[in-house]
């Protein structure tokens, strides 16, 4: 197989499967329940996601264990020093999804963290 | 990621990006995929957020994820982030946050969307985007409706390393990847020299969404970690994306 860089004329349109689908996020609501509905909605893949991270880094040694633990442990207590409305946002996909809020900090500071 | 802002020949502004992520995070060699880029695809959605019965602003985003990457606030601008490396990256800004050393400093895609919140012109949200003390180095690519109105901020933790206004060179488009754009891009991951041969292709007179989406689609700007491409039309405020799969034979990154 080869690579080669190319300049495609005929990618448009894109197949009506690649679209996203649009979803209301009402910021008149109480920060902790306007994302309800699309946590409880996607909270298998976002499970998955968050499970995946976790068995990588166990991959690369299972002396990382402590990280892990760290997530459960010591991650959920940084939702309380994010900025408003970010930590009730989180602490709210986190109830509706019923995914360990440490798990949901960890995700939502992926950037962060992966940056290195 | 690349990200795009291009102005054709009437002076309409157009804003577009390929998100990649997941490098190094676990290649899949049955499928040859990025384990990481095939778990965020399911996640992706659009959103509006609303206030008072109104559309604020609207992003393309990750289910469960409260920042902010790719968003427009109709009128006004639009705006797209993209990684920058570095050995002084992000996780020391979370330890200093965790540890409370200093929090003086904000996450970047909680920025963003504070900012499409608050600013109400282009030149507002570049300053702020400009100045605001962050966690992580990153690149801030934004558009605005006027002709003219694109930039690209370099940011490191602490202020702007370059900020590049479109227009520099009479260049009527913007190209942003994940490496700072007045050096020669790695002969590993160049993928701005692709992108700009397929924009000169087209031309600033075939500036469209059918163009753009025919740029983020071609190899290597489309590649094994890009998961979607967003496209957005300032005059109008429209948003659309659609989730991206690279087909084999394709580059890793």
């Amino acid at each position: 197989q080869s690579f080669t860089d190319e300049c495609l004329e005929t990618a448009w349109p894109p197949n009506p499967t690649r679209s996203i689908t649009t979803y209301v996020v009402d910021l008149d609501e109480p920060a902790h329940q306007r994302w309800a509905s699309i946590a409880a909605m996607y909270k298998v893949q976002i499970k998955d996601l968050v499970d995946y991270i976790k068995v990588f880094v166990l991959k690369i040694s299972p002396k990382l264990q402590f990280l892990i633990d760290l997530v459960d442990t010591k991650l959920p207590e940084m939702a309380d020093t994010f900025p408003s409305p970010y930590g009730d946002e989180i602490k709210g996909i986190s109830e509706a999804s019923g995914i360990n809020l440490g798990e949901v900090v960890l995700y939502n500071v992926f950037y962060e963290i992966f940056t290195l | 990621c690349t990200s795009i802002v291009a102005q054709d020949e009437n002076g309409k502004m157009y804003h577009g990006r390929n998100l990649d992520f997941g490098l190094l995070l676990g290649w899949d060699f049955a499928n040859d995929t990025w384990a990481l880029s095939e778990k965020l695809r399911p996640l992706i959605l659009q959103v509006n957020f609303t206030q008072n019965g109104q559309v604020l602003y609207k992003t393309t985003t990750f289910a469960g994820y409260v920042g902010i990457i790719t968003g427009i606030k109709p009128n006004h601008f639009s705006i797209t982030m993209n990684e920058r490396y570095g050995i002084q990256g992000g996780y020391i800004g979370l330890i200093e946050w965790i540890f409370n050393i200093n929090r003086q400093q904000s996450f970047v895609t909680f920025a963003m969307r504070d900012m499409l919140a608050t600013a109400d012109t282009f030149a507002s949200a570049v300053e702020y985007l400009s100045k605001t003390p962050l966690l992580a180095p990153c690149y801030y690519i934004l558009a605005g409706p006027e002709a003219g109105q694109g930039v690209i901020i370099t940011r490191s933790r602490k202020n702007a390393d370059n900020i590049t206004l479109l227009g520099k060179d009479n260049s009527w488009f913007l190209i942003q990847t994940n490496y700072d754009h007045w050096k020669k891009p790695p002969f590993y991951d160049d993928r701005v020299t692709p992108a700009t041969n397929c924009m000169n292709k087209y031309g600033a007179q075939n500036v469209t969404f059918p163009s753009l989406f025919n740029v983020f689609s071609s190899r290597p700007v489309l590649n094994k970690l890009t998961v979607y491409t967003a496209l957005m039309e300032l005059s109008t405020g429209h948003l659309e994306s659609y989730w991206q799969y690279c087909e084999d034979p394709c580059f890793p990154w």
